[in-house]
């Protein structure tokens, strides 16, 4: 099962969601990797890994490295990191014939029980990668004004991606994050649910210090500290499993 | 005088930064454009402009269009949007020559005393196009762990287009935004100040909720309300304005 965490929308919690539910996951599943699809490598960073020049998952993009060369293990998941090179993949690619589905056939090789992959801010080649490869989307949704800007754009890349390179992949949900009780995140909420409704998980993740200072200490919410954060990620871990066992 | 509003991390304050400061800088100077370079569109949609399909950057950018054509007027500054469309103009270039330099002659066309350009969240050739075209960058960088996460390839990226495209470019400042007097905010600032001496603006944005909902009323911060983020907007605009003039 692979499921992409998304949004071309920056700062909207994708990769503090792929992070701490792949940790999460561990409770229901023995073999889970977490694939860092953004050249910012903020995933990787995030459990305290840095991949160098020669083992990053641009390599295995490369053909030079295999996901097994590159992976490190952090907290029971194993994480294929990434580095900035992999913005120098992203325009190498452009004219290659089966450009999109490159990383599904990297993952054909591998067998984990769940794959979780992080996306960088953007509908580029990386991100159709992901979704090509996929089986599940997660749309990580900042509560705020902009909330649903760009949505409208994303369900088209994912509608042309369904159709034409992947009839699999399907939407998981919509989780609303940093929501902090005002009224532009109340309105942000309701109208992420009557847009799309029944498609809205029912665990909202609270904004929350600890979800910030965790990557600090290198670690998931669940090694750092029970608090907020650890209690609403948690719960979308069992609702995750609920939705894909 | 062109200034670019830059960092391929995403939700950093970049656009909060390109809106409010165009309209702070009003106070000094006659003729400001805001140029929206980000397919996401928030600089308009921030200040209720929304570009249809045949008014945006990217209508200019194809040829069919010329700034006049496209630009709308919000308090008292010009605002040349963008759409979706951007998007699919960014793949359309790679192989133009000169695809790095389209930017910079269409702002040779036009007479603004000040141009400030926001960017989406990535080094790509839309971000190239604008750093290109700039004399100035300002990095919004959001102070949290990962706040000096990939400067170190922003900055690579700056020297390119320096050495390569636009000797007259150089680097403004630091902006630190969402600062909220938490031990991993203060870490980050100064970790900003001890790596980038003497670049980092004096003006520090702090967290003010009446930021997150000035967008919704389609205003700047100036337009929407008397507050925390009214008053360091306009400490950045005399900074920037003692800095540029
Ligand atoms: N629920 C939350 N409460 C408080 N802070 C949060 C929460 N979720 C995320 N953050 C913080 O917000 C910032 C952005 O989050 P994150 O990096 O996960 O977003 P992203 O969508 O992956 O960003 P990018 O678009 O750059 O990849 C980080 O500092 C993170 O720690
Ligand atoms: N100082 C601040 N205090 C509170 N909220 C803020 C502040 N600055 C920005 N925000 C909010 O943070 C979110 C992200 O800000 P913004 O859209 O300006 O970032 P960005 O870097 O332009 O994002 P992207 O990478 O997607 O273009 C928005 O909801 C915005 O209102
Ligand atoms: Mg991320
Ligand atoms: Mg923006």
């Amino acid at each position: 099962m692979v499921i992409v965490i998304m949004n071309q929308k920056g700062g909207v919690g994708k990769t503090t969601t792929a992070v701490n539910l792949a940790v999460a996951l561990k409770r229901n599943y023995e073999r889970i990797l977490l694939v860092d699809m953004d050249p910012q490598a903020n995933a990787g960073t995030h459990l305290g890994i840095r991949a160098d020049e020669n083992n990053s998952i641009a390599n295995v993009f490369a053909g030079t490295k295999k996901i097994p060369d590159i992976v490190k293990n952090a907290e029971g998941i194993d994480v294929a990191p990434s580095n900035i090179s992999l913005a120098g993949i992203e325009l190498q690619i452009v004219n290659e014939i089966g450009r999109e589905m490159l990383l599904k056939d990297i993952l054909k090789e591998i067998n984990y029980d769940v794959v979780i992959i992080d996306c960088p801010p953007s509908l580029g080649l990386l991100s159709v990668n992901a979704l090509t490869a996929a089986d599940k989307v997660i749309i990580s949704v900042l509560t705020d004004y902009f909330a649903r800007e760009g949505l409208a754009d994303f369900l088209r890349t994912v509608q042309k991606v369904k159709s034409t390179l992947n009839n699999k992949l399907s939407i998981l949900g919509y989780l609303a994050t940093n929501y902090d009780n005002t009224a532009i995140s109340k309105d942000a909420l309701e109208s992420l649910k009557s847009h799309f409704e029944g498609q809205v998980f029912k665990t909202v993740i609270r904004i929350n210090t600890h979800l910030k200072e965790a990557p600090g200490a290198g670690k998931s919410i669940f090694a750092y500290k029970k608090c907020r954060g650890y209690e609403d990620y948690e719960k979308l871990g069992e609702e995750v499993y609920e939705k894909i066992k």
